[in-house]
């Protein structure tokens, strides 16, 4: 966040969210590990009072005290019980029985949801500048739900039930759980209430990316976020004695390597276990290891700790290879020794010459930081991506944000590494993860919130998905670095956030919760099943209705054609939320060098007033194509001064 | 888990409340009761869901499911950051 705001044209925030008036009284609500109050993104120098209405808490613990709210952290509570009950009494001498977070991940979401202005932050040194929040002015209260056990579905739903009665505007919820149906997760049962109350409900889409089908918090009232990389980087060159030389990433700050060549040894060659090569606890041979830069695999234990575990041993340097799982992604670490971690073919070569030559050496130099990098953003590998398995016919993730080694505000009981042997201590962080983009998103939202309050949820996220970019200025398609080819819909949504756009989108997609009941009908969803969402046992489906999951007025295009192709045809209804005007449609798709015909009726959509709404029906038609094979294109809406687009992803069943 | 015991969340239809209750609280307690003397409820839900957690066994939340009023009884998940 001494980046995000100037990638994502926020310079002139105050422009999107006024700074006095009450509309910059938007909360955000954080379910997450907890807060670290005393940081100074918290700082509520300039705010007004507490908005009227906020029945929030501060509550104590034994090392929380209930001043460490104040005007800017109007709210911080903890939930337990569920916890309790399933792992009994927390260990207060590894957590804090208190809103007070000891892992550090929710003081980063919420400082980067919201965090204030805080100048001269860095991490030893690296991205330094001043850090923000995307919605500085918004209000923050955070409810501590995960701990070391992790976070239960019994307290989470508790939260969310007692932010909404708090008063939050948005919640913000960077961790998930599989796929289940959508009455059968909490988080989108809690999230269907609080959409229906005006909530914007943002959530990470996962981790567990590249592979397909691979997102959760899917549910189409919830805002899906996947990943993307900012221009910012972090390289470190390692060069070896062959004079070969390779680029890698790296936030190590302390004493250096030696400017002269340092032994370098792969770990599967000074370890007697099966396994050596990953730098396991207890793996390395210590008069093997002594002194060198050891070269270590990349899985199944921390890339951090892999530093501890050379270091332990008595090696000087580490450099941690990318296997296949990883490919070129460069994920920068706080490493305790000089490192860095580089990509799969530099990995290779490195491992390759490390175990042919018995006198190979190393250097490794460290760059600081750099800005400017392209092309950006590109797609995190570890960005959990579509099709969604729960309801295939909405796309999901909707937006990446950036979600790319993030600075933000940091836990005063951990190091940056999280690992428990880390004895630094830092006030900023830099970590990677869709848990850092949706609070990215979050942030926009409330700022969305805050120029348009009259928008719903739905409004709020179409803006932020239509106006979303999905090519660089040179014109080619974003990349995902997974592939090194330009991202599908599966893997973007509708492609990166643009919140300057946002704010004036021209048309939006709004869906009313009636909306999402058809839905819900639909997928034959029954009366428990429907009444476990809506609270209502009145939300029944209508026996002489016909229901369709295309009918959704969502803002993309996800298009089922049978193997034998045909034509699918999807309605939607746009609402002028901008000036009056005319819009023509622009659409095309293809499947490889096959084109699918998009056509759509009418063409084109006048508006002579805000408010008015237009709908008009897709025709997709397209040959016959082996099951599982993917499409993609887009449809565009423009004026003169807006360009509406959707994104479209179609599949042969 | 510790015991034999597992959380679920119960989903209850808020209107199916019997006049003999005057709070959805007591009912919920009533329901819960009704399958198990030794479970109580961790959290009443009042406002996004109607229902409430509980600890019980896999037979208790099969029971559950036959009662007056009981929606949905969903096995409680753990989360993780992403």
């Amino acid at each position: 966040t001494t980046r995000t705001p100037e990638f994502l044209g926020l310079d002139g925030t105050d422009a999107l969210l006024p700074q006095s008036s009450t509309g910059s009284d938007v909360i955000i609500g954080v379910l997450d590990t907890g807060v670290w109050p005393e940081r100074p993104s918290y700082d509520d120098t300039g705010f007004g009072p507490v908005p009227a209405g906020w029945k929030g808490e501060c509550e104590k613990g034994n090392d929380f005290k209930s001043s460490a709210c104040n005007k800017k952290l109007i709210g911080a509570r903890f939930f337990l019980t569920g916890y309790e009950a399933a792992k009994g009494p927390v260990d207060t001498s590894k957590e804090s029985r208190s809103p007070r977070d000891n892992d550090g991940h929710g003081t980063h979401t919420s400082s980067t949801a919201a965090g204030g202005a805080v100048q001269g932050a860095d991490l030893l040194g690296y991205a330094a500048g001043t850090a923000k929040g995307m919605a500085p002015r918004a209000r923050v209260a955070t409810y501590k739900v995960c701990w070391v056990g992790g976070c239960f579905s019994s307290d989470i739903l508790k939260a969310m039930e007692v932010a909404v009665t708090d008063g939050v505007d948005v919640l913000s919820l960077s961790l998930g759980g599989g796929t289940a149906d959508y009455y059968r997760d909490s988080i989108a049962v809690g999230a269907f209430s609080a959409m229906e109350k005006g909530i914007f409900v943002s959530c990470s889409a996962g981790n567990a990316g590249p592979g397909a089908a691979t997102l959760s918090n899917g549910a189409p009232w919830i805002t899906t976020v996947g990943a993307g990389t900012i221009d910012r980087d972090f390289p470190a060159y390692v060069t070896l004695g062959n004079g070969k030389n390779y680029t890698g990433v790296s936030l190590y700050s302390g004493k250096p390597l030696p400017t002269t060549p340092v032994p370098l040894i792969y770990a599967g060659n000074a370890s007697n276990s099966s396994m050596g090569q990953l730098c396991m606890s207890g793996s390395l041979i210590p008069e093997k290891v002594a002194g060198k830069i050891v070269l270590c695999d990349r899985g199944t234990n921390a890339r951090v700790q892999k530093g501890f575990i050379v270091k332990d041993a008595g090696g000087a340097g580490m450099i941690l290879a990318n296997t296949a799982a990883n490919g070129e992604e460069l994920v920068a670490d706080a490493h305790i020794l000089p490192g860095s971690g580089v990509g799969e073919k530099a990995g290779n070569a490195i491992r390759d010459y490390a175990m042919s030559d018995p006198k190979a050496t190393a250097t490794i130099v460290f760059a600081g930081t750099k800005v400017g990098i392209q092309p950006s953003p590109v797609v995190a590998a570890f960005s959990s991506r579509g099709p969604n398995t729960v309801t295939p016919s909405v796309l999901k993730p909707d937006i990446i944000a950036p979600g790319v080694n993030i600075l933000a505000a940091w836990s005063g009981s951990v190091g940056p590494s999280g690992i428990a042997g880390d004895s630094r201590r830092v006030g900023f962080n830099i970590i990677s993860g869709t848990s850092m983009s949706c609070p990215h998103v979050s942030g926009l939202a409330a700022l969305l919130r805050a120029a348009h309050p009259e928008w719903s949820p739905a409004a709020i996220r179409s803006a932020l998905m239509t106006t979303a970019y999905n090519e660089y200025p040179n014109g080619n398609g974003i990349l995902d670095v997974a592939t090194g080819r330009p991202a599908t819909p599966l893997d973007v949504g509708a492609g990166h956030v643009d919140p300057g756009k946002a704010v004036d989108p021209g048309l939006v997609y709004d869906i009313t919760t009636a909306d999402y009941v058809d839905f819900l009908c639909a997928l034959n969803y029954g009366p428990m099943q429907i009444a476990t969402l809506t609270k209502r046992s009145s939300d029944g489906c209508a026996a002489n209705r016909t229901y369709a999951e295309s009918a959704l007025n969502y803002p993309s295009f996800a298009v089922t054609f049978p193997a034998g192709g045909g034509t699918v045809k999807h309605t939607r209804t746009v609402t002028n939320v901008g000036q009056p005007g005319t819009y023509k449609v622009a659409a095309s798709a293809a499947a490889g060098s096959t084109p699918v015909a998009v056509s759509v009726e009418p063409s084109t959509l006048s508006f002579s007033k805000a408010g008015e709404k237009q709908s008009y029906t897709v025709s997709f038609t397209a040959p016959a194509k082996p099951s599982g094979t993917n499409g993609f294109g887009r449809l565009v809406w423009s004026s003169d001064h807006h360009l509406v687009a959707s994104p479209i992803a179609a599949t042969w069943n | 888990g510790r015991d034999d015991r597992q959380t679920y969340i119960v989903h209850m239809s808020h209107s199916a409340m019997p006049n003999d209750f005057v709070e959805h609280g007591e009912w919920y307690a009533a329901s819960l009761q009704a399958v198990s003397e030794a479970a109580t409820v961790l959290y009443t839900y009042d406002t996004l869901v109607h229902g409430y957690s509980a600890r019980l066994t896999r037979a208790e939340a099969e029971a559950l499911k036959s009662q007056p009023g009981v929606l949905i009884v969903n096995p409680e998940v753990r989360y993780e950051l992403h």
